[in-house]
């Protein structure tokens, strides 16, 4: 997961690039099995970075060593509803969501408002792309003949509702601001990371596995599929009416992961680091 | 304190993120 941050964060001329230089972090590399703990903590850093920034943006803060004049009282609300906004803000949608579409059976005929499919009729295209009526129309199902039918400089819509998507769709590609949506990939993967790596460090075992189970949908979306595998294996051991594993070595798989070198609460380390 | 900022985030986060997770 933290290689496919960085391929995102260090992607050409990105900010965590440019953050690498100013900040001197030349152990930092790409390749995070390399360096896989200057990488950890650049990204600590970062993050811890960037949620300060937010902060200092919110609060109306010039540098960030000002004290904000108000009370404990004051500033123990403020600090909730800061918190609280960063994460709402960055926040991405962790569900699944599975097209209906793709439940439907093979042999439906997808196109025009009919669903059927009429041979040799003459059908037009609308042109929102991502019109969730058909896509194609016989020119008899919308009301057109060949003569009425618009010629090929001219838009055609199926209906008010795809006219209107596609001007939004248009609009809102040119509003986007990729800076903070950078800003909030990072922000995300970054506290994302941090969470873990608390919970490595507890020996948090039933937070680690129940991590293991939200990037389940990562691994699937980067093609991780060793870790796909791993991942299911691991959760179908302990969960749900196919745990088939004795208590002992149930026990064993969530306790026993991680190794504590030093001593100490909150210094546990993965077990496959060490 | 900065520190403090950083472990609400962190903790809002993992509550949000714990909350969406289905059969838990």
């Amino acid at each position: 997961l933290m290689q496919d941050t960085m391929n995102k964060m260090c992607h050409k001329k990105r900010d965590a690039l440019h953050l690498k230089n100013v900040f001197n972090q030349r152990s930092v590399s790409k390749n995070v099995s390399e360096t896989f703990n200057y990488v950890s903590d650049f990204l600590k850093f970062v993050t811890e970075g960037y949620t300060l920034l937010f902060a200092m943006e919110m609060l109306d803060l010039p540098t960030l060593d000002t004290v904000p004049t108000m009370t404990s009282a004051e500033a123990e609300e403020a600090l909730n509803y800061v918190s609280t906004c960063i994460v709402d803000t960055v926040w991405n949608d962790v569900t699944v969501h599975i097209p209906s579409s793709n439940l439907k059976e093979e042999d439906t005929y997808g196109f025009c408002n009919c669903k059927e499919d009429i041979e040799g009729a003459v059908m037009i295209e609308c042109e929102n792309v991502a019109c969730t009526e058909g896509v194609w129309f016989h020119l008899e199902c919308v009301g057109l003949t060949e003569e009425t039918v618009p010629g090929e400089d001219e838009v055609w819509f199926c209906s008010a509702e795809c006219r209107n998507s596609n001007k939004r769709s248009h609009s809102a590609s040119h509003t986007i601001d990729r800076k903070f949506e950078y800003v909030k990939m990072l922000l995300w993967r970054g506290l994302s990371d941090m969470i873990r790596r608390n919970a490595v460090r507890q020996n948090d075992g039933p937070m680690i596995t129940l991590y293991w189970k939200c990037d389940l949908p990562q691994f699937i979306k980067h093609n991780h599929t060793k870790y796909t595998i791993l991942g299911h294996r691991l959760i179908a051991k302990f969960t749900g009416l196919n745990c088939f594993l004795p208590k002992r070595l149930r026990q064993d798989l969530i306790w026993n992961r991680t190794i504590n070198l030093s001593g100490g609460r909150g210094t546990n380390i993965e077990t496959d680091l060490v | 304190r900065k520190a403090d900022l950083v472990m609400m985030t962190d903790i809002l986060y993992h509550e949000k993120l714990t909350k969406e997770i289905p059969g838990r």
